[in-house]
């Protein structure tokens, strides 16, 4: 029991994390104008966070949705990807989650250290420019689930919020020819492991 | 990519960039 309420706690916290990482990905790159965000502290650092109503709550039903799959450590990677006007990729946020076994998980685990660990990613998004070449104007973005088994099955647990429907994407819309590979950062703990790396199309145009 | 993944995506699109600068003009 204690293992499962565990992974309940690692689903808050990871997806806390992604909302926080999903906000300065659009702050960072310049997906949205810098005057919809918004300084805060978060992990004891600042982030850029946007204020826009809609926005916001997009990225909250998004992340509402995909609560229950990394509950179950179902989410094998969930990746921000940022697209041109004719909505061919041009970045790829890609957050690969692994969590051990759940025989693992014991009371002496740590959920403080994790907090720590996730500081250091939020600091590596915060620099990323400086690794990535500038996108062309007129960008958007979407969410992407990699899910460990069928889609089919874990559609039915996505779809946790009415009128937010999930559907299968199709690999030849999400996927990059030869993309550049930036590695960002790896943190291991006791519940959770997860690595950040950006695959950069070669060409931006 | 491990065998027998698959990928999911909200059917939604999030607000562009347009509309979210016409809202704030609109403040």
């Amino acid at each position: 029991d204690i293992a499962l309420l565990f992974l309940s706690v690692v689903a808050d916290i990871l997806c806390e994390f992604l909302e926080v990482a999903i906000h300065l990905i659009l702050y960072v790159r310049e997906v949205y104008p810098s005057g919809i965000f918004q300084k805060r502290k978060k992990y004891n650092v600042p982030v850029q966070m946007s204020c826009h109503p809609e926005l916001n709550q997009y990225i909250q039903d998004t992340l509402q949705c995909v609560k229950p799959l990394i509950e179950k450590n179902e989410a094998e990677k969930v990746v921000v990807v940022i697209m041109d006007k004719e909505h061919h990729p041009v970045e790829r946020f890609v957050f690969e989650i692994s969590q051990p076994p759940l025989l693992s998980i014991s009371s002496e685990t740590l959920l403080s250290h994790v907090e720590q660990l996730l500081r250091a990613v939020i600091l590596k998004i915060s620099v990323c420019d400086a690794v990535l070449d500038n996108n062309p104007p007129g960008c958007t973005f979407t969410v992407l689930v990699y899910t460990r088994e069928s889609a089919t099955r874990n559609m039915e647990k996505v779809q946790v919020i009415k009128d937010f429907p999930w559907i299968v994407a199709d690999e030849q819309e999400v996927l990059m020819q030869e993309p550049r590979l930036i590695p960002l950062k790896t943190m291991t703990s006791d519940i959770v492991k997860m690595q950040l790396y950006v695959e950069e199309r070669a060409h931006k145009g | 990519k491990s065998a027998g993944a698959h990928i999911l995506k909200p059917l939604m699109s999030p607000p562009n960039r347009e509309e979210i600068l016409t809202t704030l003009l609109e403040l």
